[in-house]
């Protein structure tokens, strides 16, 4: 029986090497290790166990962790694709790319599509574009009647849903966004251009120098 | 006005603004 001693330093569950997410990604491996530490510091702050739970989530974005957001909840159950109801720092490496700058169009379209399909049928339905609606009317305090809300609703699925089949799916949300672009521009972060410019405090001492990949 | 929706979600909705992660460091 041998005894093994590693030298790495202690890592958060489901900690992934930078190099390999670096490689998957449009990110170098320091700006990896830069996301790990914002990574470290948003899953420490309720539990510290080193994964981000939704509370975390929503205390990072919001500054509140019992903020309940219909968006945020999608965009956390996205990021988890594992589905495990954590945020592991792979899966946010890796999610956080797609937001990117330099991050597909094609990606960009289907994440913001995966956040409307509220119940994951593959399509968005008319009634899961009301809720949304009404949920996001909720969140900011603005008050719409009730005709204007349908005149919307109807308005987007008229311009929308090609097929008329009353829902719309993926082929008709990209049309959809090639026609009004300003849909998915919330779908690219530039503070992710260069991560360890935009936020100096992250960066850490590469242990692997990009330029020897 | 808003006519199209998802303009006024995507627009409107601070839970599909991922920029505040950001600002936690």
């Amino acid at each position: 029986m041998g005894c093994f001693h590693s030298k790495s330093p202690k890592h958060t569950p489901g900690y992934e090497e930078p190099v390999i997410l670096a490689a998957e990604t449009l990110f170098s491996v320091s700006e990896v290790e830069a996301l790990y530490e914002l990574y470290k510091k948003i899953s420490s702050s309720i539990t510290d166990d080193g994964l981000i739970h939704k509370e975390e989530f929503q205390l990072a974005l919001f500054r509140n962790r019992n903020k309940r957001n219909l968006f945020a909840d999608r965009v956390f159950d996205i990021f988890d694709y594992k589905r495990n109801g954590v945020i592991e720092f792979g899966e946010f490496v890796r999610s956080l790319g797609i937001f990117h700058p330099n991050a597909s169009v094609a990606d960009k379209v289907s994440f913001a599509f995966r956040v409307y399909d509220l119940r994951s049928t593959g399509f968005i339905e008319r009634e899961e574009l009301r809720e949304m609606v009404l949920a996001l009317l909720h969140e900011s305090d603005v008050v719409l009647s009730e005709e204007y809300i349908e005149m919307i609703v109807n308005k987007t699925f008229d311009d929308a849903d090609k097929k008329g089949d009353g829902k719309i799916d993926l082929d008709e949300w990209k049309e959809f966004v090639s026609q009004n672009p300003s849909l998915i521009k919330n779908m690219t972060l530039p503070y992710l251009k260069d991560i360890t410019l935009a936020f100096p405090s992250f960066v850490v001492r590469s242990e692997v120098e990009d330029s020897d990949l | 006005p808003f006519y199209n929706a998802f303009e006024f979600i995507s627009s409107m909705s601070s839970g599909f603004d991922l920029s505040n992660l950001f600002e936690s460091g």
